[in-house]
C-alpha cells in the first residue's frame, strides 16, 4: 500500500 | 500577558466539561447541546470514567474516539506495539492473538492516538449504530486530525443495531482469529459515505494488485485470506474477486502462513524488493 497509508493511524469512531 | 485572561477562559471552559455525565459523545450533544470538538469526559454503565475526542460536526456529529489502529513499525511481524493482532510473535498455536478486538482490555490516551495504539472503555461500553473511520498521518496533533486526514468516511445504514451494537460485540460473533473459516466466511461489507476523499482516492491509497481485487465504497469486517488468516476491519474497501486480503486489511489474530503477522499485515510486501505491485 502507499506510505501516505502505512504512516497513517486509523482512529474509528462510533455514534 | 495578554493571552493569560483568554487561556484562563478557555481552560475554565475545558473544566467545565468534567461536569457532564453522559455514556458518549452523542448524549453530550443530546443532554448539554455541546457542538464543539474535542476532549470530553465519559462514563461507562459502571460508572468509570475516561476521557476521549468527540467529533460533533461530521454529519450532524456525535462520534465518539473509541480505538486508534496505529504501525508503529511495518517492518515488525507481530511484535511490540501490535497490539490490534499479536504482540507474541506469529504463532497458529495462539489463532487470536492479543485478542483486542474482543476483550475489555485498553491502552493509550486519545491525545497520542496518531502517535501509538488506543482503545477506550467506549469500545465495548456504547451503545452505537454507525462507524466513523479517519485515517490521519502519524503524529498529527489532535487540533488538525480532521484537515490532516487523507481519508474520511461513516456509515448511515445503522448496521451496528444489527451486530449488538458496537464493534466488541461484532467481533464475538465474527472472530478475528486464525483458522476460524475461508474468504467466503467475512462478516458484514456496509456501504459507507466519504466526507474526505472518493472511491478513486480509496482505491489509489492501495497497491495495484489490491485494486483489481476489492470494490471501493464499503467497510467490510472479519475478512479471511486465502491462507485462512483473520483481519478486522478492510478500510474503505470489500474483498470481491481473490482474496490477498493481508495487502489491504488492518488488525488480525495471531497467525498468518506467509509471516505476514502485523497490526498492518503484509501492506509492504514489495517494499523489499519482493514481487511487485502488492504495495
Amino acid at each position: 500500500a502507499s506510505k501516505e497509508m502505512t504512516e497513517a493511524a486509523v482512529l474509528l469512531f462510533y455514534r | 500577558s495578554l493571552n493569560l485572561g483568554t487561556n484562563f477562559e478557555h481552560l475554565e471552559k475545558l473544566r467545565n466539561r468534567s461536569t457532564y455525565v453522559a455514556r458518549s459523545c452523542k448524549e453530550i450533544i443530546d443532554r448539554y447541546n455541546e457542538h464543539e470538538d474535542g476532549l470530553y469526559f465519559l462514563t461507562t454503565a459502571n460508572g468509570m470514567v475516561y476521557q476521549t475526542f468527540c467529533d460533533m460536526t461530521t454529519a450532524g456529529g456525535g462520534w465518539t474516539l473509541v480505538a486508534s489502529v496505529h504501525e508503529n513499525s511495518i517492518y515488525g511481524r507481530c511484535t511490540v506495539g501490535d497490539r490490534w493482532s499479536s504482540q507474541q510473535g506469529n504463532n497458529a498455536n495462539l489463532p487470536d492473538g492479543d485478542g483486542n478486538w474482543s476483550n475489555r482490555n485498553t491502552f493509550g490516551a486519545a491525545e497520542g492516538a496518531t502517535s501509538d495504539d488506543f482503545k477506550n472503555p467506549g469500545y465495548y461500553d456504547i451503545m452505537a449504530e454507525d462507524i466513523s473511520v479517519w485515517h490521519v498521518p502519524n503524529n498529527v496533533p489532535l487540533e488538525h486530525w480532521n484537515l490532516a486526514a487523507i481519508l474520511r468516511y461513516h456509515t448511515e445504514t445503522h448496521f451496528l443495531r444489527l451486530y449488538g451494537g458496537n464493534l466488541f460485540q461484532m467481533f464475538m460473533q465474527y472472530p478475528v482469529r486464525y483458522n476460524v473459516g475461508s474468504p467466503g466466511n467475512r462478516g458484514p461489507a456496509i456501504p459507507i459515505v466519504y466526507d474526505h476523499g472518493d472511491k478513486e482516492s480509496t482505491k489509489n491509497l492501495y497497491g495495484p494488485n489490491p485494486r483489481g481485487e476489492f470494490e471501493p465504497g464499503f467497510i467490510t469486517f472479519r475478512a479471511i485470506n486465502n491462507e485462512r488468516a483473520a483481519m478486522a476491519i478492510c478500510s474503505g474497501v470489500k474483498p470481491v474477486r481473490a482474496y490477498n486480503t493481508e495487502h489491504y486489511c488492518i488488525g488480525g489474530g495471531g497467525y498468518f502462513l506467509t509471516d505476514q503477522c502485523g497490526d498492518f499485515p503484509s501492506f509492504d510486501w514489495d517494499r523489499l524488493g519482493r514481487e511487485q505491485g502488492w504495495s
